[in-house]
């Protein structure tokens, strides 16, 4: 499985359709401070699936919607698709006759989120699934979050094993 | 449960020990599992030893220290099972420029390993340099984000103003 | 206890708007004392609004806007009663240059108000050419710490190489 | 009260006897990671009659003497002294009668520590209460430890409210 493209429309500071390729080795994200850097790698881990709200710095899941500045009014949606190469077809039965996987996570202010593969509707454990099974996921070890490296150091003992066992 | 852990321990070890040598070019570090009766409870402790220093606990290193020992350890739970997609946030803010230049070495080393794709969040000039391709986030209009592509020797000359 | 604690409170918040003004060229922000039966138990809680951009706690902010939102806060504590020695350790970590050149100039501002000396550790480039005077340090014997003047030109160039 | 210069002999890293001149206005501490920058910072504190071990990152107060490297013994002794310009007279009866103060803090290995005040042996609290005089000492808001914004933001509302309590 191979990370291709995001795109995002409503999701925190990109309200306007916003695409990122991924390409093979190493891709730089630069910018101001509170330009939208990390609000980007949030909305990747969020397509994947995490459900807890607390790990998008917000106190609500609706709060990723984008909420409006002084120019502009909020939304009441946000979308985010992440496209994925499934050439070795390495996914589940049922979605791995395709060369190209589209997850798509929509959320609707008030009603939740809602999963979709290739079109089709899925549970969020399904989308949970799929990437646990290529190695990866919302809380794959290998996403780093601003700050993180400073938890690690100073965390007790005990929670500092449990990075272990993500690798287990 | 507690052989499982175990196992993935002596692996991470293995890969952290290595890692920690390229990092800090020298020096030794090791992991090591305090025993408990509930293997929930069990902790990870960190003795690391810069070169040409004594062995400590990483409390007792330095700021940048303990960040690059950190990133060891990361990288060795990275190896374990390389995930098809890395995400690095600002991970080298506290370090030097020769460490970043470590750091960055380690980088180019993960993508000769393995085929997975990188996405560097940075305000550092030599991070920058060392990327493969650089795309910028900026708010022209102020609260909104728009992506841009950014060439890699205009970043030479990149001013980050907000 | 409480009256005093409302009393320092009022000044601060008051230091506190204008040096988040300063800092953020703009935008607006309060501190927020949550009442609490025991005034042991009250909280601070800080709600802030860089330009353009609207209100939020701040815990919602970038990284780089919520160190500047901290900063304002501790240099709003220093205002009410100056200390003749001030030591930042890396504040200026997760700031882009922009802000770091805020950050300087609100120093520069400090020394203006007041009669503190500063001591100013960072690894940023622009930091050090806003200084007075550089001192490094250096391990040229590994485990063992020397201070040397630097020359504020060689500054330019200074790489710091471990 | 004016701080004119920190000697420091012994402590951690700075087993040579090292002199750090603080003059007016904005001075740079630069250097590579691990080279010693908070390490001087912390020697200002601890002259200055900081109590807890735990403020220097270490588990006994001991641990502030220099340990020694591959290359060199350990020590068993460190100190600081801090050079103060007193013209002003601002320091406490006993001590108001000279133009310069020099606190001096020494620590012998299993012994704990020992403070003088221009020559005369001293207890911590009278060094304390000299600072706080002078509107400074080891818990100063003003002395910014590293990684302590970090702190600041992710610190629960009750804890961040003893800030104020310093400007009290
Ligand atoms: N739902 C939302 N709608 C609009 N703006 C939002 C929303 N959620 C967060 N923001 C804004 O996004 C900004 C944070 O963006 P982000 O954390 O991506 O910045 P960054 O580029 O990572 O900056 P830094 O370099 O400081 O880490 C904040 O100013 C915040 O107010
Ligand atoms: N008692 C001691 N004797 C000898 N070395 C010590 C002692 N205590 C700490 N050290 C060493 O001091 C080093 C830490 O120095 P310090 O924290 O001052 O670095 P720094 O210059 O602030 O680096 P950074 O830029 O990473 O923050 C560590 O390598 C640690 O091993
Ligand atoms: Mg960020
Ligand atoms: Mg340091």
């Amino acid at each position: 499985m191979k990370f291709n493209r995001l795109r995002l429309v409503g999701f925190k500071t990109f309200v306007e359709p916003t695409d990122l390729l991924i390409e093979p080795g190493l891709t730089g994200v630069v910018g101001p401070n509170g330009c939208g850097k990390s609000n980007l790698v949030e909305a990747l881990r969020w397509v994947m699936g995490e459900s807890s709200h607390k790990a998008f710095r917000a106190n609500d899941m609706d709060d990723v919607i984008f909420s409006g500045t002084t120019g502009r009014p909020a939304r009441n949606t946000a979308e985010v698709a992440l496209q994925l190469d499934n050439a070795e077809r390495t996914a589940p039965a049922g979605f791995n006759e395709h060369d190209v996987l589209e997850v798509v996570r929509r959320i609707d202010r008030g009603q939740g989120s809602h999963y979709r593969i290739n079109g089709r509707d899925v549970r969020a454990r399904d989308v949970n699934m799929l990437f646990a099974d290529a190695s990866t996921g919302a809380r794959s070890p290998a996403l780093v979050r601003q700050g993180q490296i400073g938890e690690i150091v100073g965390a007790k003992p005990a929670a500092r094993r449990r990075i272990l066992e993500e690798a287990a | 449960a507690r052989e499982r852990l175990q196992a993935s321990f002596t692996v991470v070890d293995g890969h952290f020990r290595k890692l920690f040598d390229t990092l800090f070019g020298g020096g030794e570090a090791q992991l090591v599992l305090t025993d408990a009766e509930d293997p929930l409870e069990a902790g990870l402790d960190i003795i690391a030893k810069p070169p040409g220093k004594k062995p400590q606990t990483l409390s007792l290193l330095s700021g940048g220290e303990q960040a690059l020992t950190a990133m060891a350890l990361i990288f060795a739970v990275f190896l374990t099972n390389p995930a098809p997609i890395c995400v690095l946030d600002e991970v080298d803010a506290p370090l030097d420029d020769s460490n970043v230049e470590r750091f960055c070495a380690l980088m180019d080393e993960m993508t000769r390993l393995t085929d997975t794709r990188f996405l560097v969040i940075t305000h550092n000039p030599i991070s920058m340099a060392h990327m493969d391709r650089l795309f910028g986030v900026t708010m022209a209009e102020r609260g909104v984000s728009r992506l841009v592509s950014v060439d890699l020797q205009g970043a030479e000359r990149l001013r980050e103003v907000s």
